[in-house]
């Protein structure tokens, strides 16, 4: 099957560039296929991108959601409409599927990610960050991502990811944490994951910077980077953002846990709403 | 009397920085005043910081009118009415000040100039930018702004300047340009003056950066600068950014210029809108 993640938020926030550095940093041979269809019926403009990852030994299909035109309006009143609608479209295509004799599902585009890009403004949230959160929330495994990292300074970052915690901790905002407590063991594989964890939801919301250019770091390697007269900015270093704790999160530590999330927890919810009525 | 400006834009786009590194860059004594006052009617909230600054040999008495909150909600819809009602007041005021006996005139705030922070998105104006400006610029001398310029790498910066200037050209939207043909005689200072005019022009719209704090930039000297992982951004540094080209126009070379075409262009079209019914 596939991998299905949806990028949300503002246009201008680097999401296509962010995609692209994901599939660039770790796609190894064919094109990525870009297409812009609406699959079922046309209420939602998105582009969904198709690729095939390597990720070690193994090749990992994904589809990427893209949300063009999200809060670019003077009215942005329900401007999350389409993402909902698009998320409880494929639960409820899923459901149809399964409800037909043999139950064959052919076609699975349940999302198993949503990544909302959020303003690096040095603030807070603003209510439509608020307001789409929660609605995503509840419907798919939501990862808040800080955008444009590179636009914040260390003690900036440290200050507006805690603005940001408190905020959707206020608001009772559920986001996606990687699982502490699945079969705990006394020894040391499980201390590390565990450790491993607890950095990650530290972290959180995660710093992103993406790019689609290389530069000689000075030390004559060649590093995915912004070049700015005053620096180069390194996406794969962890001095820099959290480029590749995300990567790892989303493609191989986690990537199980958030596609049995999204169908045991997050499919039932839909399925069982629906059956109610 | 006082330059008044006005510094309009969404939050956290570094308005309230900037004003503090242009006090920075040149008070030289009194602390600035910063007071939230509604002066007329209360249809309009703004915040009104007043200061002296220090250019070369004489005082100059700044006041700068700040925006909080524009554009900062779900529905924008007029979210430009309390910047547009806030300039009009001030004709209004100064209007009906000279209307009477001994037409003496104890309070000028009319606004001089208008910097509008727009959003280093790399991809163009959005619609309330634009909607924003077009109202701005037949009631006041507007200067666009890009904002947080250390967002973008010399290439995109290139690239974003020219788009916003083709969306400027093509909505008509009137900006402050350094007047070219003052008095021009064929000497070489107007030589000297033409060619700053030209390079001035030739930077619109402003790359702006802003910080409230020095650092040592390496060789012993303290600039003002944002300091990063990978490097320091340095305000006063033209191949950084072009705070020092804006700072010169509002303050020194252009500031009389945008005095007078305050009173007599804007002054007088206002009031012959009122007069005329
Ligand atoms: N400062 C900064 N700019 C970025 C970053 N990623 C992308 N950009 C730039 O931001 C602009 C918009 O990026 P894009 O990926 O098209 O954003 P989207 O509209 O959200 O898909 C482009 O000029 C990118 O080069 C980043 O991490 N930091
Ligand atoms: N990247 C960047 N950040 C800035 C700049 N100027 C200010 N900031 C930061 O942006 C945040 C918001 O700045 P502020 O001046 O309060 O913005 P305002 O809401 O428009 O008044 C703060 O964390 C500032 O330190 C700048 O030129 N570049």
């Amino acid at each position: 099957g596939y991998f299905t993640m949806m990028v949300a938020g503002e246009s201008g926030l680097g999401k296509t560039t962010f995609v692209n550095t994901l599939f660039q940093t770790t796609l190894k041979h064919a094109d990525p296929q870009r297409n812009r269809f609406s699959p079922l019926k046309k209420t939602v403009d998105v582009d969904i991108i198709r690729a095939e990852l390597e990720e070690k030994n193994f090749t990992l299909r994904v589809n990427v959601i893209d949300t063009p035109g999200f809060g670019d309006n003077v009215n942005n009143n329900k401007a999350w409409q389409p993402l909902v609608d698009f998320i409880d479209d494929q639960h409820d295509s899923y459901m149809r599927q399964e409800q037909q004799p043999y139950r064959k599902v052919k076609f699975d585009l349940r999302v198993h990610a949503v990544l909302y890009f959020i303003k690096p403004t040095g603030h807070g949230l603003k209510p439509i960050d608020i307001e789409t959160m929660k609605r995503l929330s509840t419907r798919a495994n939501l990862i808040p991502i800080i955008a444009k990292a590179d636009t914040l300074t260390a003690p900036e970052l440290k200050t507006f990811k805690s603005r940001i915690r408190q905020v959707i901790e206020a608001q009772e905002i559920r986001i996606f944490t990687p699982p502490l407590t699945n079969d705990i063991k006394e020894d040391s594989t499980e201390a590390v994951a565990m450790e491993h964890a607890r950095q990650l939801i530290e972290s959180m919301p995660f710093a992103i910077i993406g790019s689609e250019n290389t530069y000689d770091n000075g030390q004559g390697t060649n590093v995915v980077a912004r070049k700015y007269p005053w620096g180069l900015v390194e996406v794969e270093n962890d001095a820099h953002c959290d480029f590749r704790k995300l990567r790892g999160l989303l493609l191989r530590t986690y990537l199980l846990d958030l596609i049995t999330n999204t169908e045991q927890l997050h499919y039932e919810t839909y399925r069982k709403l629906r059956l109610e009525g």
